[in-house]
């Protein structure tokens, strides 16, 4: 993890998959 | 319009062709008091809504942006206000046409239960410091300065940088989110099975944990899907 949006984008991937 | 009320000035006249910001005389008793000493003028009575261009206060007293700045001093964000304004308990102080002793400095306004010696500031070493880059206020009004000041970061990140600043972190709807302190921030998704709400009307089904994103503190992601990693 290199920043807040990296978070964000696994969060975001993971909901919808 | 306006027109300064201290001695000399033709701020507001015809004669003066520059636009200055006027500062309405305070109506609160002891600052009234306090412009009343400090304006040099005799047998003039010194009103609210009397007004004192900007030219006869100090600069350092007279707020004419607003900065907003993460807890390090550094500036995230600037924004010019309309009409300045005054700090508080700031007085007019700079009369260039009467003698020179009328007018006065900041330091001499000070109060002696004021005037201390000022605290030593802390060397902070940017370059040392490599959660400098991530660090800010959490400060709902200015999130957006905040998250852009870490997505441009390419310092550094750091759990408790994030830890600090949890606040901040957007995630999916219907997701909820628990902070353990120092040790884990952790996203969860509950479902609840609709077939089983039909059973009866009174049955309250208990929501089942689907998903969940966990971040410990090296910054690992940890993603479960019905607690199967």
């Amino acid at each position: 993890l290199n920043c807040i949006k990296d978070l964000e984008d696994i969060l975001k991937k993971f909901d919808t998959s | 319009g306006h027109r300064c009320i201290a001695p000399g000035c033709n701020s507001g006249y015809d004669s003066c062709k520059e636009k200055y910001h006027f500062f309405t005389v305070p109506k609160d008793d002891i600052q009234l008091r306090e412009w009343t000493k400090a304006i040099p003028r005799k047998d003039f009575l010194i009103k609210p809504r009397q007004v004192v261009c900007e030219r006869h206060f100090h600069e350092e007293e007279i707020l004419r942006k607003r900065i907003m700045t993460d807890k390090d001093g550094t500036i995230l964000a600037e924004a010019v206000y309309k009409i300045p304004k005054l700090k508080e308990g700031a007085i007019p102080s700079i009369f260039p046409n009467c003698p020179k002793y009328l007018s006065y400095s900041l330091k001499r306004r000070k109060l002696p239960l004021i005037r201390s010696s000022s605290p030593k500031k802390k060397k902070t070493d940017k370059k040392k410091d490599p959660q400098m880059d991530c660090a800010f206020n959490s400060k709902p009004s200015i999130e957006i300065a905040i998250t852009d000041s870490i997505n441009d970061s390419v310092g550094i990140f750091s759990f408790s940088k994030l830890q600090e600043n949890v606040n901040s972190i957007v995630f999916p709807s219907g997701w909820s989110r628990h902070d353990i302190p120092g040790k884990l921030i952790m996203f969860s998704f509950f479902i609840v099975k609709t077939e089983e709400t039909a059973i009866t009307e009174n049955y309250i089904p208990t929501p089942i944990l689907y998903k969940r994103v966990c971040l410990g503190v090296n910054l690992n992601v940890q993603c479960f899907v019905m607690n199967i990693s």
